[in-house]
C-alpha cells in the first residue's frame, strides 16, 4: 500500500510542476478569475507571483525553453486580460501592479546574476534559475509593469478628481473664518447639495484607502512612494487650476483655508511615513498661491516680497491670481493695476513657459527598484482555496 | 544543480506589443 508520509519542507526545492495542458488552467485560476476582494484577501502579498515564479522555475530545470517561453507569455496577456477588463477597479490594478513587480523581482533575485544575489542567502542562491537567461522576458514585463502603474494612476485619477475641488477649495472647515466671504459673490453651493459635498475628509479618507489598499497587496514601499508622490501632484494642479479660474476662490479666508487643507495633507504624509517622497514638494505652486493671496500687496517691498516668495508659480500665475484677487471686507482694497505691472516688471526676466494652468494629466516617470525578498520558495504551501491542485510541489 | 560555470542561453523575448499581437489572434481564435 502506497502510504502517504508529509515531506520535511527542507526536502522541497521550491518549484512546482504542471503539465504543459494544465497552463491554460493555472493562469485562469490564478489570474483571470482570481478576485483580489475574494479569496486573494487573506493571500501571503505576491503569492500569485511567487506560484507563476515557482512554476518557471520547474519549467527552466527541466530544460523546455518552449515551456518557458509559453508560461511567460500567457502569464503577461492574462494579467494584461483582467486589466482590460476590469481597469477601472483600483483594487484589480494595484493587486496585480503588486504582483508583476514581484515577479519581476524574482527574475531577477533568482536570476544567477551576482548584482541581484547580494541579500540572498545561500539556499535562495540555489535556487537560481538552471538553464535560461530570461533578461529580454524581465524588460518585457517591466514594460507590462509600467502599463499597469498608469493604469492604477489613471484609475485613482478618475476617483480622485470629482473630490478635489469641493474637498480643497470649496468646503470650508476653518471656523470663523467661514462666515467671512467676499463681498458681492454667493456661495455656490446650496444647502441641498451639501449632503453630497466632498470635504477634506473625504479626501484624506480616499488616500488612506488606496495606501491600505497597496500595503494590503505588498506593494513595495519605494512604489507606494510614486504612487502618493503622484496622487498630491494631480491634488495640487486640479486645485490651482480651480483657483485660477474662479475669483470667488482668491481671497484672503480662501488661502487661509487652503493652507489648513494643506497642513493636514502634510500630516496625513507625516502619519504614514512618507514625509520624504517628494509628495509635499509637488503641493508647492499651491502653497505660493495660498500665500500670495495672504501678504500684502501694495508697496515696493510687497512686490519684492511676492516675487522672490513665488519661485514655484509663473508669472502668468502671480498675474492671474493678483487680478482674481477679491477683497473680504471694506478695509481692503482690490490689487491696483500699478502693482501688477511692477510684479511683470520685476519678474520680465524670467525663463519660463508663459503656462497659466497645470498639467494635470503629466505622470511622473516610474521606477521599480530591485526589492529581493526574504521569503524561502520551499516554504510556500497553495491554499486549496486557489483551486491549483494540479500543481505539485517539488 | 547547474555547474555555476555554465552559461544560461538567453531567451529571446518579443516585445510587449508584438505579445499583444499574438494575444488579439488567440481572441480571434476562440469562439
Amino acid at each position: 500500500h502506497p502510504v502517504n508520509i508529509p515531506r520535511r519542507e527542507k526536502d522541497f526545492q521550491g518549484m512546482l510542476e504542471y503539465k504543459k495542458e494544465d497552463e491554460l488552467k493555472l493562469v485562469k485560476n490564478l489570474i483571470l478569475e482570481l478576485k483580489p476582494r475574494g479569496v486573494a484577501v487573506n493571500l501571503i502579498p505576491g503569492l500569485p507571483a511567487y506560484i507563476l515564479f515557482m512554476c518557471l522555475r520547474h519549467a527552466d530545470y527541466v530544460n523546455d525553453d518552449q515551456k518557458v517561453r509559453t508560461l511567460l507569455t500567457s502569464t503577461i496577456n492574462s494579467i494584461k486580460k483582467i486589466l482590460k477588463k476590469r481597469g477601472d477597479d483600483f483594487e484589480t490594478v494595484s493587486f496585480w501592479l503588486a504582483n508583476t513587480c514581484r515577479f519581476l523581482h524574482c527574475l531577477k533575485q533568482y536570476s544567477g546574476d551576482e548584482a541581484f544575489m547580494k541579500h540572498n542567502t545561500q539556499r535562495q542562491n540555489e535556487h537560481s534559475l538552471s538553464n535560461f537567461d530570461l533578461a529580454e522576458y524581465r524588460q518585457v514585463i517591466s514594460d507590462l509593469a509600467i502599463q499597469i502603474y498608469q493604469q492604477l494612476i489613471k484609475c485613482m485619477e478618475n476617483i480622485l478628481q470629482p473630490m478635489i475641488v469641493s474637498g480643497m477649495l470649496e468646503h470650508e472647515t476653518i471656523q470663523g473664518v467661514s462666515g467671512v466671504k467676499p463681498t458681492g459673490l454667493r456661495k455656490r453651493t446650496s444647502s441641498i447639495a451639501d449632503e453630497g459635498t466632498y470635504t477634506l475628509d473625504s479626501i484624506l479618507r480616499q488616500l488612506s484607502a488606496f495606501h491600505s489598499t497597496m500595503c494590503q497587496h505588498g506593494t513595495d514601499p519605494e512604489l507606494i512612494k510614486q504612487v502618493v508622490k503622484q496622487q498630491f501632484y494631480i491634488i495640487g494642479a486640479v486645485t490651482l487650476n480651480n483657483l485660477l479660474l474662479r475669483k470667488d476662490m482668491c481671497s484672503w479666508s480662501k488661502g487661509m483655508q487652503i493652507r489648513y487643507n494643506v497642513s493636514q495633507l502634510e500630516e496625513w504624509l507625516r502619519d504614514k511615513g512618507l514625509m520624504t517622497c517628494g509628495a509635499k514638494e509637488t503641493l508647492e505652486p499651491l502653497i505660493q498661491a495660498a500665500q500670495l493671496l495672504q501678504v500684502k500687496k501694495k508697496t515696493d517691498e510687497d512686490a519684492e516680497a511676492i516675487c522672490s516668495m513665488c519661485q514655484a508659480l509663473t508669472t502668468a500665475q502671480i498675474v492671474k491670481v493678483l487680478n482674481l484677487y477679491t477683497p473680504v471686507n471694506e478695509f481692503e482694497e482690490r490689487v491696483s493695476v500699478a502693482f501688477i505691472r511692477t510684479i511683470q516688471t520685476r519678474l520680465r526676466d524670467r525663463c519660463e513657459s508663459p503656462q497659466l494652468l497645470m498639467d494635470t494629466k503629466m505622470i511622473y516617470p516610474v521606477t521599480f527598484p530591485f526589492n529581493p525578498s526574504s521569503l524561502a520558495l520551499e516554504t510556500i504551501q497553495i491554499p486549496s482555496s486557489l483551486n491549483l491542485g494540479f500543481l505539485t510541489r517539488v | 544543480p547547474r555547474p555555476p560555470s555554465r552559461p544560461r542561453i538567453l531567451l529571446k523575448a518579443p516585445t510587449l506589443a508584438e505579445m499583444e499581437e499574438m494575444n488579439i489572434s488567440e481572441e480571434e481564435e476562440s469562439p
